[in-house]
Order: structure tokens, then C-alpha cells, then sequence
């Protein structure tokens, strides 16, 4: 599947026998839980019959993990993910956030802002249409945080280097 | 039913995240 992953992100759509050969080895499987967030969509087409969550709403399912959470806590969301499924996702992001307190990077909205997601293909050389430092800079614009917690390893680092806050991940979360 | 993890490459080069999630999804 990361060879999939690669393919289509590199906007190479996957040959069926491929398809074939990924649907028998998923043949007994009923969640896929992913963190790759563009990859939600597609597995959704493709396995209609499986549920498909974010790696963040699997985490934060866990008492433990949601316990730890704070009203201090700045939750960045893996927006690719949140917006495959935004109707379901915003009901679920609001009663985390509602039970723990903390702010999400969510618009007035509640559309989540892109953060790291973009950065494989800027490093790859294609042209990107959102900065993530901008996006970052934006998102902890006159908010006042104890912590950032992230749902994408990828947002770690950009977020390590603009904030004056620990960055964690959220199976960091104690 | 059964569940599946698939980390994708940023996770999978975060030895330490990688281990913790597994970890947690395990339980």
C-alpha cells in the first residue's frame, strides 16, 4: 500500500490488478485506520463495505489518550482526512474539543487549515498552493497555547520550528 | 472484525511514534 500511496499522490491512479491483489490481502479486515489522510477518499471507493478512520480519531477514541488532552492544548488536525469525511468529523472534533477544552486548527468554519500535508511534494519540486510556515504562523496567530499537539508526524517539525510551545504528537499525549 | 493500521512513510520514519502508536492500537 505505500507503493499505492506514493503513486497517487504523485497522481499515478493504481492499475486494477494491483486493486486486485490489495483487496485479497484486506479480505478479512473491517477498519483501516489511516495516516495518510489523503488516502481516505480512495479507500473509501475502493472498499465501500470497510470503515476508514484518521489516525487522530483512532487515538483519541482511547480514554487514555482523550483523559490527556488539555484546556491549554492547541489540536492540529490532519486536514485531508477531517475534509474526506466532514460531516461526521466535525460532530466528532466538536465533542473533543467541547469535553477537553483545548482550541483545534479550525476556521470560523470549522474547515480545518492545512498544515504539513503539502511539504513531500515541495520537497519533491512541485509547486505547492499552500506555505506551510504561513499556515503555521496563522494558526498560532494571537492564541495563547501551553502545548501543540499534532495529528500528522509531518506538521511536527514546522510547527517545532515556529512555536515558542512543546509540539507533540498525539500518541504522545499523557 | 479486524483493523488494520497503515502508517504511511512519515510515521513509519518515526521509529519512536511508530512504536507508540502500534502500542496504543494494540490495547
Amino acid at each position: 500500500i505505500s507503493d499505492i500511496a506514493a503513486d497517487i499522490e504523485a497522481g499515478v491512479r493504481p492499475e486494477p490488478k494491483q486493486l486486485e491483489k490489495l483487496a485479497s490481502a484486506m479480505s478479512g479486515v473491517t477498519e483501516f485506520v489511516v495516516a495518510e489522510g489523503f488516502l481516505h477518499r480512495y479507500l473509501r471507493a475502493w472498499f465501500p463495505e470497510k470503515k476508514v478512520i484518521g489516525l487522530g480519531e483512532a487515538l483519541l477514541r482511547l480514554p487514555e489518550i482523550a483523559k490527556a488532552l488539555k484546556p491549554g492544548d492547541l489540536y492540529v488536525i490532519e486536514a485531508r482526512g477531517y475534509h474526506s469525511d466532514y460531516k461526521r468529523l466535525v460532530k466528532f472534533y466538536d465533542s473533543v474539543r467541547l469535553q477537553a477544552g483545548c482550541t483545534m486548527s479550525t476556521s470560523l468554519q470549522r474547515a480545518a487549515i492545512p498544515v504539513g500535508a503539502t511539504e513531500p511534494q515541495k520537497q519533491r519540486g512541485c509547486s505547492s498552493r499552500v506555505d506551510s510556515s504561513e499556515q503555521v504562523r496563522w494558526i498560532l496567530d494571537r492564541r495563547k497555547v501551553d502545548r501543540v499537539v499534532v495529528e500528522s508526524v509531518e506538521d511536527m517539525g514546522i510547527f517545532k520550528n515556529l512555536s515558542p510551545v512543546n509540539v507533540i504528537h498525539v500518541s504522545e499525549l499523557r | 472484525g479486524s483493523k488494520v493500521f497503515l502508517p504511511g512513510m512519515a510515521v513509519r520514519k518515526n521509529e519512536q511514534i511508530f512504536q507508540g502508536i502500534t502500542r496504543l492500537l494494540e490495547q
